[in-house]
């Protein structure tokens, strides 16, 4: 009565009436999972003051450890047709979102428009995205090795040295280029990627992802410049806006690898489509 | 035509500064630039392969007409002339649709379209389940702004509706699929509009 229940096959999601992401439900491999997920920003280091490392292109260094949440209420429209079901977020005037669920597809397909981020507060930002479930992960994820093995991340640790922890955020954040994934004891909740992103699992049975930056100061590491791309018409430019997709599968432990896998290469090798004309029932 | 372009703006971005995205904005947008010549010219390629591979064999006396195959590289901002025009002088929409994977896929493929009553056919003649969503208007803005900037022109028309349609393509292959306008009358063939919930308010 209070929820939305979107998608019509094995998969399904659950949305609160105030138009939040609840659970996750997959009645095949009856797998049941509280699932949010939140969008948030760190503000970027401006490098005055005591501390003089500004954020930069080279340097993910937040200004603190603040994060904002995005608005409280989010609209929500939902379309229902016989191939899919879209699930349409406006999280707030330059974060959207649309969740796709297909018909015989396991997995939720996440596409996001996140621009232009607004910087005439004079504040850098870099946009990310949070996915919570309930899982004990006990500080451990795995990510890709440039697209290659996933890897074992221990949070705050690494396995060479001591490490002493100075940046709590960025310290743990790696390059995802293929996907990252989180497990406990019985469930495994695996991420994959279109596009280079940052990432992390900042807190147990959480995946985190960076999906678009935009700074105001110059991190003097070499690059000279701050990262800060526009898009211009006429000589008028904003902030790029960037497109992209993460896909979303939870599976009984050990059963996701398979998926990972395949879903991995078809995302990195798309259909490839080619267009002509023909008259009306001439067939080619 | 061959892929040179390509394979030499894919050698280029292998710069630690283009795979982190640390380059600088210039040298950004001259990466961009290589990508898209070498995109351009492995698309003609891509077409002259398909037009041979589609073409019949001419009986004798007749010419051989080759089959001009165009892509939509701006499909990401949902820009595509050939989906977007073909339907409307009342011709029909070929989709070749190439699998360079080594196993069957069955996926569903986006195009956009002006027209709210479509029809899609496998190479078989047989009727494909297809949906149609309309374009938000964000989507729409986002078209619009950087089609201008990226090509310096308006375009005319705006296509209203994603056409969604379930393809299955096999190993290292291609299928073809007709999209053509569904007759009035004809409603049992014609794809389905997707039907729209909205949170807000009380409904």
């Amino acid at each position: 009565n209070k929820t939305i229940q979107v998608g019509q096959g094995s998969l399904k999601l659950l949305y609160s009436a105030e138009g939040k992401l609840a659970r996750y439900i997959n009645s095949r491999n009856m797998v049941t999972a509280v699932a949010e997920q939140s969008y948030s920003y760190y503000t970027g280091n401006d490098g005055t003051d005591k501390d003089p490392q500004a954020s930069g292109a080279y340097v993910f260094r937040p200004n603190g450890t603040v994060v904002i949440k995005s608005e409280e209420k989010v609209s929500l429209t939902v379309m229902r047709g016989p191939l899919l079901d879209e699930v349409h977020q406006q999280i707030n005037p330059w974060v959207s979102q649309i969740t796709r669920l297909y018909k015989g597809k396991e997995h939720a397909e996440v596409e996001f428009t996140i621009g232009p981020i607004p910087v005439d507060d004079g504040i850098g930002k870099e946009i990310t995205t949070q996915l919570t479930t309930a899982m004990k992960t006990n500080k451990t994820f795995y990510t890709d090795s440039n697209g290659r093995d996933f890897i074992k991340r221990i949070r705050d640790f690494r396995t060479d040295w001591d490490l002493q922890v100075n940046q709590p955020i960025a310290g743990n954040y790696y390059p995802i280029n293929l996907g990252i994934y989180v497990q406990d004891s019985t469930t495994e909740l695996s991420v994959l990627v279109d596009r280079a992103v940052g990432g992390s699992s900042l807190v147990d049975g959480q995946v985190e992802l960076m999906l678009h930056r935009r700074l105001t100061h110059d991190d003097i590491r070499g690059v000279g410049e701050i990262l800060n791309e526009t898009v211009c018409v006429s000589e008028k430019c904003e902030g790029l806006t960037i497109q992209g997709k993460f896909y979303v599968r939870i599976d009984p432990v050990g059963e996701g690898s398979k998926w990972r896998r395949t879903a991995g290469q078809e995302i990195s090798a798309p259909l490839l489509l080619a267009f002509t004309e023909q008259e009306g029932n001439d067939w080619m | 035509a061959n892929t040179d372009a390509l394979a030499d703006a894919l050698a280029i971005v292998q710069h630690h500064d283009a795979v982190s995205g640390t380059q600088r904005q210039h040298v950004a947008a001259d990466y961009a630039m290589r990508l898209s010549i070498g995109y351009l010219e492995a698309e003609k390629l891509v077409a002259s392969s398909l037009a041979y591979l589609s073409e019949s064999e001419p009986s004798s006396g007749q010419k051989r007409i080759a089959t001009k195959f165009e892509q939509c590289p701006l499909l990401n901002i949902s820009y595509c002339p050939p989906s977007e025009t073909a339907l409307s002088d009342g011709k029909s929409l070929v989709v070749v649709i190439y699998n360079p994977l080594g196993w069957k896929r069955e996926e569903v493929i986006w195009i956009p379209v002006s027209n709210e009553r479509v029809t899609v056919q496998d190479s078989s003649q047989r009727k494909i389940d297809a949906q149609l969503l309309p374009l938000s208007n964000a989507t729409l803005k986002l078209r619009s702004y950087y089609v201008r900037a990226y090509l310096g022109i308006t375009p005319s028309e705006l296509p209203k509706y994603w056409l969604a349609f379930s393809v299955t393509v096999p190993p290292l292959g291609f299928s073809s699929y007709i999209v053509s306008s569904a007759n009035q009358t004809d409603k049992d063939r014609s794809s389905t509009i997707s039907k729209v919930y909205t949170s807000e308010g009380n409904t």
